[in-house]
């Protein structure tokens, strides 16, 4: 079999001045993966270096750059797992920390499978994470104003996910879907 | 949302996703991408999948779970099966999304019914990318 690093950016109606940055962005992730796949020789290793790249790049919803609650706070979601053993590690409700996939990864070495909210933190600054403070340092403007493109079309009336609309964001054009 | 499947040279195969969710979520919301199944999943035996769309959606299809379980019941190929499988979905629940899958044989399935979706894969010196519609470009590294 020949080795393979294959990443995605993530899916909707991603605005067209988005879309060299993400294409950047992934094709270094990609690179960066695969490295890193040669270096240890570690698929875990890999897929978790992978996502990193593109959890640091403002261009992805993910880590910096995360897309903002209704409070304009953001909270993350992660998981991995290992195809050999069925180990999985997830995560949500992350907050302030660069790297929810390398906590998911953590995870892995507890007897669960998933943690989140108040006891996921708590697990992350037992780990020695980062919790970056003061709190909101994930914020970027881009998402800021995604939010209130959304809000402003909240109180416009709209229904965002009316049925035709399920997974697009072309009423928001910076809003993305997950 | 971003994501990565990887497979070595003795078929070892591993699956991570990472999201900040949906744009205007309510706090306290969860979505797929933690979710066993849905977000991500990965098994030697058939293959790996990373998802990525409307979370309510393809939590409620296993999207992950059910492109696996086309490889391995129904016989079809990586690509064919993710196809098959977004298409699927967005036609019975509406909501759009995306997968990236490896098999077993390390074949490649690229597929999603939004409108874009960033990808990108190294196999040997290949590079390739995308992020339209049957959009396929490569470059050597």
């Amino acid at each position: 079999i020949e080795p393979v690093v294959l990443v995605h950016g993530g899916a909707g109606d991603i605005p067209s001045e988005r879309v060299e940055g993400k294409l950047v962005g992934v094709k270094l992730a990609a690179k960066v993966g695969y490295a890193k796949l040669r270096e240890t020789g570690s698929v875990l290793d890999a897929v978790e270096e992978a996502v990193r790249s593109m959890e640091l790049d403002p261009y992805f919803n993910a880590g910096y750059g995360s897309v903002l609650t209704t409070q304009g706070n953001v909270e993350m979601e992660a998981s991995i797992m290992n195809g050999t053993t069925l180990r999985a590690g997830c995560c949500t409700l992350v907050k302030d920390i660069m790297h929810p996939i390398s906590l998911a990864r953590r995870v892995m070495k507890t007897p669960h499978n998933f943690l989140g909210g108040e006891g996921v933190m708590r697990f992350a600054a037992e780990e020695g994470f980062e919790i970056m403070d003061p709190p909101g340092q994930l914020v970027t403007d881009y998402a800021k104003e995604a939010l209130e493109e959304w809000k402003e079309g909240q109180r416009r009336g709209e229904v965002e996910f009316a049925r035709t609309e399920i997974g697009s964001s072309n009423k928001y054009s910076k809003s993305e879907v997950g | 949302t971003v994501g990565a499947v990887a497979i070595d040279s003795s078929g070892n195969i591993a699956v991570a996703t990472s999201t900040g969710g949906i744009t205007g979520k309510l706090p306290g919301r969860i979505g797929d991408t933690p979710l066993v199944g849905a977000g991500t999943y990965a098994d030697n035996l058939v293959g790996g999948v990373s998802t990525t769309g409307h979370g309510e959606t393809i939590m409620k299809y296993s999207l992950a779970h059910d492109i696996l379980k086309r490889i391995e019941f129904l016989g079809e190929d990586a690509q064919t099966a993710t196809e098959n499988s977004c298409k699927a979905m967005t036609d019975r629940l509406v909501g759009t999304a995306g997968a990236i899958t490896i098999d077993r044989k390390g074949q490649v399935g690229i597929s999603f019914t939004s409108k874009r979706m960033a990808w990108a894969y190294i196999k040997g010196t290949q590079l390739k990318y995308g992020i339209e519609q049957n959009q396929h470009q490569e470059e050597t590294v």
